[in-house]
């Protein structure tokens, strides 16, 4: 479902060109769990951000379910990225001005262009362990790992077909990390394709394959 | 060196009042390598923010080296934070107009009042791994790990007596994370008091003592 072809992310700085990705060629099929390993600054994070979507190759082809996703009209892409990929980021990138709930609910209005009113919203968070009380927090007024978790609710929201977490547990104490692995364990089985950045050798347990990534090429 | 007496703190939000802490009393002596572990949203951060004086107690006292912080003027507790304390934020906290190079460079600026020309840090950079073509990059062309590290010798650039870290390895690889521990063992041989939060068992074995938190109290 996910088939990059010698990518190349280069970074063109005063100081020398950066390559983040130096031709990167890889295959993941549908319903896989794959988990990124390597160094600190190997290429994990931009390599995501390919497979996401969110960036584009300086070279080489990047293909969701078998489109080129450079030919992509800006709204095709638009809807893949919110229809069909879940992302919980590095950096959890939650709206500062926003609720807990209303950063959940977000994709979800996207979407559907109204309203959650089934429910969803709050159970999606309950599942992490943010009650109700919590979820009307803003983003500075919660815990990392509490940051971290409604990351992980709201990449979840749309159902997607593919999920990428990249380090999803880093914030997180074992019992919680072990409550949300079993939950991407599960959206797994059924049927979702998940691609996770870990340092974690625990954590990658839970994958069915491990890619090593070295100074930008697969090792 | 450092004593909290009966600390709480209290956030009065709409949905209800938050007690981040709830009676927090203990005590660190100097030159103490301390670990801080409990489950997300415990209240580790909010302990941390008020050992590190970036923060006040809503109740009770908060001693340093003696002196109640509470009682002391501005200029003081500036000088105080700015000269005792190195801080390495669960979210790094780096500033983004800033190349790696000039966030580790300011507190050493702030303190000396003149710019570095002593190669101290480059030296700082270079132990964590960060050369001087990836000094010259901003936080945001970095990686998270990378950041992390840079976080790391920024606290460390005024030798400070106090370090106090906030998950220091959380985004890193094993390898690395090693050698940041290391370096903060190195320095607590060398006399420095270091009070650190971490999720990670094998993270926690460096310390000499281990203090566990459970909903904003001392377990
Ligand atoms: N500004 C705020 N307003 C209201 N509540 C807050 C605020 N900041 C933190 N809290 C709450 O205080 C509690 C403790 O937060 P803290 O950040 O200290 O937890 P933590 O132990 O560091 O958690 P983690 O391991 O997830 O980083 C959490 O329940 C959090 O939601
Ligand atoms: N905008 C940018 N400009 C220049 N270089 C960049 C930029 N973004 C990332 N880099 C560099 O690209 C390399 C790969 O970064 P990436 O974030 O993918 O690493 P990573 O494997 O996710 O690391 P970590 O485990 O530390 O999160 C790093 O050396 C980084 O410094
Ligand atoms: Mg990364
Ligand atoms: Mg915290």
């Amino acid at each position: 479902v996910i088939a990059l072809e010698d990518v190349r992310k280069i970074y063109p700085l005063l100081s020398g060109d950066v390559h983040a990705l130096d031709g990167v060629s890889l295959t993941i099929e549908k319903g896989e769990f794959v988990a990124i390993m390597g160094p600190s600054g190997s290429g994990k994070s931009t390599l995501m951000n390919q497979i996401g979507c969110l960036d584009v190759p300086t070279e080489g082809t990047v293909r969701i379910e078998g489109q080129d996703i450079g030919t992509l009209s800006d709204h095709d892409l638009t809807a893949l990225r919110r229809d069909s990929i879940g992302y919980i980021f590095q950096k959890f990138n939650l709206i500062p001005l926003l609720t807990a709930y209303e950063n959940v609910e977000y994709p979800l209005v996207l979407r559907h262009r109204k309203y959650d009113d089934s429910g969803r919203v709050q159970a999606l968070l309950d599942s992490v362990g943010i009650d109700s009380a919590l979820a009307a927090h803003r983003p500075s007024e919660l815990s990392g790992g509490q940051q971290q978790r409604v990351a992980v609710a709201r990449a979840l929201v749309n159902e997607p077909a593919i999920l990428l977490c990249d380090e999803p547990t880093g914030n997180l104490d074992s019992k919680t990390s072990r409550q949300i692995m079993e939950m991407l364990a599960d959206l797994n089985r059924q049927g979702r394709t998940v691609i996770m950045v870990t340092h974690d050798a625990a954590t990658a347990e839970y994958a069915n394959r491990t890619i090593q990534i070295q100074d930008g090429r697969i090792a």
